[in-house]
């Protein structure tokens, strides 16, 4: 999956792959203190090409204090508190609360997860044409800047949501000439980026809007804390091992 | 009807008898689970001499007739429904005498029996078509569409078909072999998207009961049980001919956990086959519970003793000690409802007080007795009144009559009365099945608190739209008129409190889709919306009926009732259908009775049996069906014998 990392000081967005296996549960946000837990796992398109892509087929935002999980995919919703299981699916826009958690479904469009009206996360659905011979329906992830996690949060996303200081410098011509390159100083660590672009598919979810961004090369080596299969983690719910 | 060669030689071969059932044709059109049937027979006089034909047809008694039309050599009567005292004034204008028709409740589990018979000279033709229409109620997860068929001779053209057509298409459609093994392969299904249809045409030989005889083995219910696909937990609203019905069936949600106390009829007269059953049901009923459950178990005669006085968590060892209880069970002695009923309550209300009830559980009593109180508050209505003042809101009472001598009014009543419903079953040999079969029903509380809503001056005249619990298996539909709009849009949100969550789903359709679909079908009910409607309507308001609580209400809900059935032309307990012929000189007169039984309280009194009668054209002699039981009763069996009258009872 693209992994789009918004820097609001920076006013800076900041953009890196993750090549990894299908089945695999890549963990997002990691919160311990606040008992949040946002995963996603890996699904690949329906031909392996030379190239495997692989795109969230799950993603599950687990919330401890309550024992409430909710587990979207792209065919269902399912709430889950250990004792009942209820699950929609994508072909009715709905409203769910339950205790602190509320879980707002849009028809055959996205779902907003909100914990205790102070994190949020969106899911939006990617639905292609069934026969299509390669790819497959998948799910996008959307996290805000503002929600209010435990100075604990780590993950791929999560630990962001400190904002690193970041600077770019040193701006040249690149291999393509409609990509820029440039020296990137974060963490103590001078990178190699590429101006390119992804698609944010909020508002257009056929073509998506363009996104600039500074691309981290390596599955965002450098930029991320440590190697993106230290965030690889075995379960849905399961919070990331603090090193 | 022209026979082919083959059905000529038949009706020759049959020809012997003095009555030739030519044809015997049964059509269903189910539309979104709302059927009209037609019932069509024609038959020939083939004796020496003037004779009675007859024409029986058994109909579930949730169906509303909405016609019925004759044709005797040439003369065709046509039907038309008008409130009670309208058509039998006009039936007395035309002075007829005798009996020809009328639908006379056959005392069996639901249904009941339309009788026609008319005295015909030697070579008449007779065609009999009569139509009803009724809804299919969502039970166990299928909708079951049941023809009973007696056609009572072999007949050269005999066919029955049943159309389906749900919008959201037929996700199971079956024919399970009720009518008998020899027809098994005969019937035959096919079913595509949103459509099946389901076709039974045996021959005449096909129809024996065996290869020489000369009688048809075709008595008994075909039935038809299907599904529709459904999109888990959404709504299906449906927008027809300004009408719009919306059905709900969630189905991936966990249970509510249950608090149940079982009150169970011990008396004497439950001894024998009814207790066997019952105690065989509750074993099976028992394993049901989970340790979420709690529940607890009374068995009353004159007296009312408690396995345990308290609920207790369903857990194996407490299952397996209430199974051994209920083993020895000895039933005796009279019957203490009242004191029984007040028990289970208090019961419920102390669990409650001292906070051992989960805020989100479902409270229920199951009431399963054969008869009526002999001991204690023996007064019907009292007991009604008493468990209505005890029960809480959030309790809920479901009653099981067994056998024949109960009366099933007043545990209905007092069922509804407390947001429950009731069921009756008889002490056959497969008691135990329907006790477990009723039992199922309610065994899967999956919501409470069910609303179901329409942006404002959107819709009118919604039927009932809040419900107390939703069932696994079962189905929430609300029904009403689609204001005009606009919008080619029409929204429902549906709120609901589940195991742990409360939801709100929100459906949309568009309101002029469905009526281009069904202008493609051929065989769909194209006014199914509309009578949809009017049905519930009508259903509610005769439930609502028997429970007012004064005359001034209950006329005007006898207005309503009556308001409706005459222009959505169904034959209620309070109205009835003419048949005239052409020139309005011939009458004939069907109305439907209530139960025979004695009604406990406040309520319409058991309806006048049959008095159907009708003026006959002068070669037409009639005949009168021999006299039922009832019908023995003479007279005063025609005068209402209780309380509350109001016009039109």
């Amino acid at each position: 999956p693209h992994f789009i990392i918004h820097l609001p000081r920076s006013d800076m967005d900041v953009c890196f792959n993750i090549d990894s296996k299908p089945g695999h549960i890549l963990n997002l946000v990691s919160d311990s203190g606040a008992g949040v837990v946002v995963n996603g796992q890996l699904i690949s398109s329906k031909v392996s090409t030379k190239k495997l892509n692989t795109y969230f087929g799950t993603i599950s935002i687990y919330y401890q204090p309550d024992g409430v999980s909710v587990t979207v995919s792209t065919s269902s919703i399912a709430l889950s508190d250990g004792r009942s299981n209820h699950s929609f699916t994508w072909g009715a826009t709905a409203e769910i609360t339950q205790n602190g958690l509320r879980v707002s479904i849009v028809k055959n469009s996205h779902v907003k997860i909100t914990i205790n009206n102070n994190i949020q996360v969106m899911v939006l659905l990617h639905r292609v044409w069934k026969k299509h011979p390669v790819n497959v329906d998948f799910l996008g992830i959307y996290i805000p800047n503002d929600n209010q996690y435990s100075p604990l949060v780590h993950g791929l996303i999560g630990q962001f949501s400190t904002e690193p200081e970041v600077s770019v410098y040193d701006v040249h011509e690149g291999l393509d000439p409609l990509k820029k390159e440039a020296t990137m100083e974060v963490k103590g660590n001078k990178l190699l980026v590429t101006r390119g672009w992804q698609k944010d598919y909020r508002h257009d979810k056929k073509r998506g809007s363009n996104i600039y961004c500074w691309f981290i090369h390596n599955s965002g080596k450098g930029f991320i804390d440590g190697h993106y299969t230290d965030y690889i983690v075995p379960d849905l719910n399961s919070f990331l091992q603090t090193p | 009807a022209i026979l082919t060669s083959e059905e000529q030689e038949d009706f020759e071969a049959i020809r012997g008898h003095d009555i030739t059932v030519k044809s015997y044709k049964v059509e269903s059109r189910i539309t979104s689970r709302f059927a009209h049937t037609t019932v069509r027979s024609s038959v020939v006089n083939s004796g020496s001499k003037a004779q009675s034909i007859g024409f029986n047809v058994q109909i579930p008694k949730r169906a509303f007739i909405s016609n019925f039309t004759m044709n005797v050599n040439g003369i065709t009567f046509v039907g038309s429904v008008k409130e009670k005292t309208v058509a039998r004034n006009l039936y007395a204008q035309a002075r007829a005498r005798g009996k020809a028709a009328g639908i006379v409740r056959a005392n069996s589990q639901d249904m009941e029996t339309f009788k026609t018979e008319v005295h015909v000279p030697p070579g008449s033709n007779i065609e009999f078509e009569l139509h009803y229409q009724e809804m299919m109620h969502r039970k166990l997860g299928f909708y079951e569409h049941s023809l009973y068929l007696q056609p009572g001779r072999l007949v050269p053209q005999f066919q029955v078909d049943v159309y389906i057509f749900e919008p959201k298409g037929i996700s199971m459609v079956q024919t399970p072999n009720t009518l008998g093994e020899q027809f098994t392969e005969l019937i035959q299904v096919t079913s595509s998207n949103g459509k099946a249809h389901i076709v039974f045409k045996p021959n005449i030989q096909q129809q024996r009961k065996c290869d020489t005889c000369t009688d048809s083995a075709i008595d008994g219910v075909l039935t038809v049980k299907y599904d529709v696909n459904r999109d888990s937990n959404a709504g299906e609203l449906q927008v027809s001919d300004g009408h719009f019905v919306h059905f709900f069936a969630p189905s991936e949600l966990s249970p509510l956990p249950k608090n149940i106390v079982f009150v169970i009829d011990v008396s004497g007269s439950m001894w024998g086959v009814k207790m066997k059953q019952t105690v065989e049901a509750m074993q099976a009923i028992l394993d049901d519970l989970t340790v979420d459950d709690q529940f607890s178990i009374i068995d009353f005669n004159h007296n009312v003793r408690c396995w345990s006085e308290e609920l207790v968590p369903g857990s194996t060892i407490q299952i397996a000690d209430a199974k051994k209880y209920i083993e020895n069970i000895k039933p005796s002695g009279g019957t203490n409802i009242n004191e029984a009923l007040m028990r289970a309550v208090q019961m419920l209300v102390k669990a409650s007080n001292q906070n051992q009830i989960d805020p989100r559980s479902v409270s229920m009593i199951i009431l399963v007795s054969d008869g009526d109180p002999t001991v204690g508050e023996i007064k019907l209505s009292t007991i009604q009144k008493n468990v209505k003042r005890v029960m809480r809101e959030e309790f809920s009472l479901f009653s099981v009559g067994i056998g024949f001598d109960v009366d099933y009014d007043f545990l209905e009543r007092i069922a509804m009365d407390n947001r429950g419903t009731a069921q009756r079953i008889y002490a056959n040999h497969d008691a135990a099945e329907q006790l477990r079969s009723f039992y199922s029903q309610v065994s899967a509380p999956l919501l409470r608190r069910i609303q179901v809503q329409f942006p404002e001056n959107s819709v009118s005249d919604v039927t009932q739209n809040v419900f107390d619990k939703y069932f696994r298996g079962s189905e929430l539909v609300v029904a009403g008129k689609v204001l005009p709009s606009d919008s080619d849009t029409l929204t429902s949100f549906t709120t609901a409190s589940a195991a742990s969550l409360d939801v709100t789903v929100e459906t949309e359709t568009d309101t002029t889709e469905l009526d281009t679909e069904l202008a493609k079908q051929q065989h769909s009910f194209n006014g199914f919306a509309r009578q949809m409607w009017a049905y519930i309507t009508i259903k509610q308001l005769i439930s609502d009926r028997s429970l007012a609580s004064t005359a001034a209400k209950k006329r005007r809900i006898t207005q309503r009732i009556m308001a409706l059935a005459v222009e959505h032309q169904f034959v209620t307990p309070l109205t009835a259908l003419l048949v005239e012929s052409d020139d309005a000189k011939e009458r004939l007169l069907a109305d439907s009775p209530k139960d025979s039984k004695q009604g406990c309280c406040s309520g319409p009194p058991p309806m006048a049996p049959v008095n159907v009668v009708y003026q006959h054209p002068p070669w037409v002699q009639i005949t009168t069906p021999p006299p039922s039981e009832v019908e023995k009763g003479g007279e005063e069996w025609l005068l209402p014998r209780k309380i509350t009258l109001v016009d039109n009872d």
